[in-house]
């Protein structure tokens, strides 16, 4: 494809971004930046500021599905579950809008988004946290790294890979634009397991990826390796998937009052 | 693919909510 058809690729992926991921990182940097005109999030700190969020101050109501439980850890593992079903349902809505998605065949699209999620999850997650915490429930609460680090293990190494990973993909200073297209170049990655037309997606992917270069080009002109850096950051993200479906498997081994979502269940089965 | 992955495949052919959060 030519430059001008590339711009206006770039333009479709952004638009459909903003259209379908309810926090963009502009948004949240204005929040985290004390720059925003609405009240400032509820810090949750400790078990008290947890459960006064809880209570109705930041969410509205306890984690749906989720059975009742006084233990901290399991609560918060739901919450982080809760978040994660939702914005797989944002991811899905926004991969229906990339170009050439909905042509994939049916199969290859549950593929993409079965192996894609949660890289494009943890892609995105480093836009609400900074070295010490991270934003929840749209904006309205603020849980410290320090109180995740303080639950007991193997809740307590949730969190933590994610927010080592943040503070170096968040140098990289990437914005709204940016992260589109790099998150739809994850979604239409050409290696996933069991793919049937896997020139089909390469092809998409190829046309996402050219883009994303050209975009890096004009939008951070003084940053010369940014695109290769981003390809590199892809490799890391799947180490960290990697990592987290290792830990979820091993809390649904030693903690056997958790459960998962059937979502969940379904993205997690044979997938690594 | 699809007996596996009915939840995925509900909210690829759905425009609205399907999934009870």
């Amino acid at each position: 494809p030519g430059g001008s058809d590339l711009k206006t690729l770039a333009k479709q992926v952004n638009t459909a971004y903003l259209k379908n991921l309810s926090m963009t990182k502009k948004r949240a940097r204005s929040i985290l930046s004390g720059k925003t005109s609405s009240t400032s999030p509820f810090v949750i700190y400790d078990v008290d500021t947890l459960w006064k969020a809880e209570s109705g101050l930041v969410w509205s109501q306890l984690a749906p599905g989720a059975p009742l439980t006084k233990e901290i850890g399991v609560h918060v593992f739901y919450r982080c579950q809760c978040t994660t079903v939702e914005t797989v349902r944002e991811l899905t809505e926004f991969a229906k809008c990339i170009p050439g998605f909905v042509d994939l065949f049916l199969n290859d699209q549950v593929t993409l988004l079965k192996y894609g999620v949660h890289e494009a999850i943890f892609a995105m997650l480093p836009s609400l946290m900074n070295k010490d915490g991270l934003l929840v429930a749209n904006g309205k609460g603020f849980v410290t790294r320090e109180f995740l680090r303080s639950l007991r293990k193997p809740f307590s190494e949730i969190m933590e890979p994610k927010f080592e990973f943040a503070v170096k993909f968040n140098a990289l200073e990437l914005d709204d634009s940016d992260l589109a297209l790099f998150v739809a170049a994850i979604i239409l990655c050409g290696d996933r397991p069991g793919l049937m037309n896997v020139k089909q997606v390469e092809q998409s992917q190829d046309n996402i990826l050219q883009a994303l270069d050209l975009h890096l080009q004009a939008n951070h002109s003084d940053s010369v390796y940014l695109f290769p850096k981003l390809l590199q950051k892809m490799a890391d993200l799947r180490q960290l998937v990697t990592e987290n479906a290792q830990l979820v498997q091993k809390i649904k081994k030693t903690e056997s009052e958790t459960s998962l979502h059937p979502l969940l269940q379904e993205i997690y089965k044979d997938m690594y | 693919l699809k007996e596996k992955h009915k939840i995925l495949h509900q909210l690829l052919q759905n425009s609205t909510s399907p999934v009870d959060l």
